[in-house]
């Protein structure tokens, strides 16, 4: 099960008869990166890059293991690790400031695909949330590319609070599977599985129902034929070699595995040896051959107290994400781009909880009919003039501190004793550089305009399946008669959502020029995707706002709408009709008042 | 506070990783400056 002899179990069972004979798996996968990169150096030279595109080629399983840890403290301790869109952890240690937890975990390593892992420890408590104590994030590629023997490293574990003061260290160790053991594990999974005889060969019977759990609908001839091609030496049934060589050479051919049986996703024809790491692992889900407890889709969620385990059988799908969980729950989960991984945004939950009530509800939002606009209207105006005095500088700080791992003043162009009020820190400017434009001399590259959650899609009609709940949203409501075009109507639709920690400063995602203002009074309602998607109410279309269009020659034309929300009401800009623009440049800010 | 950016039919292709998390309802944390997507427009004379 994973604790220290796993590496012993899995030479066994995959070629127990060589394993004497044969280099060990770490040694091959180093051999192969070494070759790999040596082929580089070959061929185009020396660089740094070369290693990296070695590196990005590769994809298969990592077995990473969290063996032990030396704390600063004695407490009952549990790891994380965050990897991609998954969190695992292990079980929680005795009283200890050494805890010992030698608990493994499968990751699947992708083309493309996340490369760093963040490790986490957290102290329990038997009541509240556990609290974290030290982090560290891994590049399991650089780890497994790296030129030392030693099955184990031990990294130092940061504070979250300041980074530069270490807490303890992480005792860890990563190996990886190598493809050929997987491809020829998964066919002796998937043999096991409807193998009912145990006999360890697939019969006519059994290797039929195979290919319908594969989601494959062929003809009985057909199933026959492949029957007939796998069994090799034709003694009427298929073994386990016959059946991973038909695997392997039937997928390429002439796929026969369409969608996984396990979780029901469809599996990508192109990349054969994805579609096995994907059907591996999710074979493995729930069988014990995972230690680690999964299903947990950030740091945060895995380290909850019992109050999470009491809502640990309500497992979260991938596809659970976003919008059933940002209206149901006290987080919206988001999408780090630059880290690929995702992060909660907490919102207080009683700001939820009256969101819920005023948004998702027919009786909240007749309330808002009946004068509740106009009071969204007051709080704006009157927090605007609150945040324009000198007195709520004395917030800023506070507000800093409450962010600290979202802001950061180094970026900042002024230092905090520069702003007079919160409402000049709100707006604050960035130091040039801070964010760079890709693609700078390409106009045909347009670019975020925000710092900001970004939500994209290729029609509206996308947008409403998706995303956009308010039964009235259209693009002729959201631009208004006078810059609606029919050009627009089945437009390219992207969403910018800032929160009250960004920059507020808005950017042109688009070279060109400006070609007309237009405001829309309206109302003040949240932004938050609690309201966006609730059907009761219709955000964008209703919301104070100004439509801008900007006249590129790489785009056509491109509207850009500016929508004002509750509190955040007043929008500014610093470019006028005619100007010409470049991508990148600053266009206008949000800040407090109606 | 939020800006909604409506490109033409067919002017823009969006990043795929953009778009593939919105396929999934889920927003995705970018940086004033990331690539958005790039023009689908061919270049004046490009057919020369």
């Amino acid at each position: 099960m994973g604790h220290g002899s796993s590496k012993e179990d899995d030479y066994s069972s995959s070629s127990s008869s060589d394993a004497d004979t044969k280099p060990s798996r770490i040694s091959r996968l180093k051999q192969r990166l070494r070759l790999h990169r040596h082929r580089h150096h070959r061929t185009r030279g020396s660089s740094s890059q070369q290693k990296l595109n070695a590196a990005e080629d590769f994809a298969g399983i990592a077995l990473l293991t969290l063996i032990n840890a030396e704390m600063k403290f004695k407490d009952k301790w549990l790891a994380c690790v965050s990897f991609g869109e998954q969190t695992f952890r292990t079980n929680i240690s005795d009283q200890t400031d050494k805890p010992n937890w030698n608990c493994e975990r499968k990751l699947l390593l992708e083309r493309n695909g996340p490369r760093v892992a963040r490790i986490s420890v957290f102290e329990t408590n038997r009541l509240s949330k556990n609290n974290l104590i030290g982090y560290c994030d891994i590049n399991l590629l650089d780890y497994l590319a790296r030129d030392s023997d030693s099955d184990c490293e031990a990294f130092d574990l940061l504070d979250p609070v300041s980074s530069d003061v270490v807490v303890g260290r992480i005792c860890l160790s990563c190996n990886v599977e190598d493809p050929i053991e997987t491809e020829k594990n998964f066919a002796r999974r998937i043999l096991s599985i409807v193998d009912y005889n145990e006999d360890g060969m697939l019969s006519m019977s059994e290797f039929s129902d195979l290919i319908n759990a594969f989601g494959n609908n062929v003809a009985a001839s057909k199933k026959e034929e492949l029957f007939k091609a796998a069994d090799k030496n034709g003694d009427s049934v298929v073994s386990m070699d016959e059946l991973a060589a038909l695997l392997a050479l039937q997928q390429e051919k002439e796929p026969i595995m369409n969608c996984c049986p396990v979780c029901g996703e469809i599996v990508e024809v192109s990349d054969k040896l994805n579609t096995v790491i994907h059907l591996t692992l999710c074979f493995d889900e729930g069988t014990g051959n995972q230690v680690m407890t999964g299903g947990f889709l950030t740091e945060n969620q895995a380290s909850y107290g019992w109050m999470f385990k009491l809502s640990e059988w309500a497992h979260f799908s991938s596809y659970d994400v976003g919008l059933n969980s940002g209206s149901s729950a006290s987080h919206i989960l988001v999408f780090d781009r630059k880290t690929k991984r995702l992060v909660e945004e907490l919102i207080d939950a009683k700001i939820v909880l009256s969101m819920r009530a005023i948004y998702q509800s027919k009786i909240g939002l007749g309330l808002m009919d009946k004068g509740a606009k106009e009071i969204l209207q007051s709080i704006s105006e009157r927090q605007g003039r609150q945040m324009n005095s000198v007195e709520s500088a004395k917030d800023i700080l506070k507000f800093v501190e409450f962010f600290k791992d979202q802001i950061n003043m180094a970026e900042v162009k002024y230092p905090l004793d520069h702003f007079k009020t919160f409402n000049e820190f709100f707006v604050r400017e960035l130091k040039p550089g801070a964010r760079p434009i890709a693609s700078l001399e390409h106009d045909d590259v347009a670019v975020c305009a925000a710092d900001s959650r970004l939500m994209a899609f290729k029609s509206v009609q996308d947008s409403l399946r998706l995303w956009i709940k308010g039964r009235k949203f259209s693009i002729q409501g959201l631009l208004g008669k006078e810059t609606c075009s029919s050009a627009f109507i089945d437009g390219t639709l992207v969403i910018f959502r800032l929160a009250p920690q960004d920059y507020h400063r808005f950017h042109f995602p688009v070279s060109g020029t400006v070609e007309q203002f237009v405001n829309i009074p309206g109302s003040l309602y949240t932004v938050n995707p609690i309201a966006v998607n609730s059907k009761y109410c219709n955000v964008f279309t209703e919301n104070k706002r100004v439509v801008s269009i900007i006249s590129t020659a790489e785009f056509g034309k491109v509207a850009f709408v500016a929508i004002g929300a509750t509190m955040v009401g007043s929008i500014t800009f610093v470019k006028k009709e005619g100007d010409v623009v470049k991508k990148g440049d600053e266009f206008g800010y949000f800040s407090f008042g109606g | 506070s939020t800006v909604i950016c409506v490109f033409e039919k067919d002017a823009i292709k969006v990043d795929d990783d953009l778009l593939a998390n919105s396929g999934r309802s889920l927003e995705t944390l970018v940086s004033v400056g990331m690539t958005l997507g790039v023009s689908t427009k061919k270049p004046a004379g490009a057919e020369l």
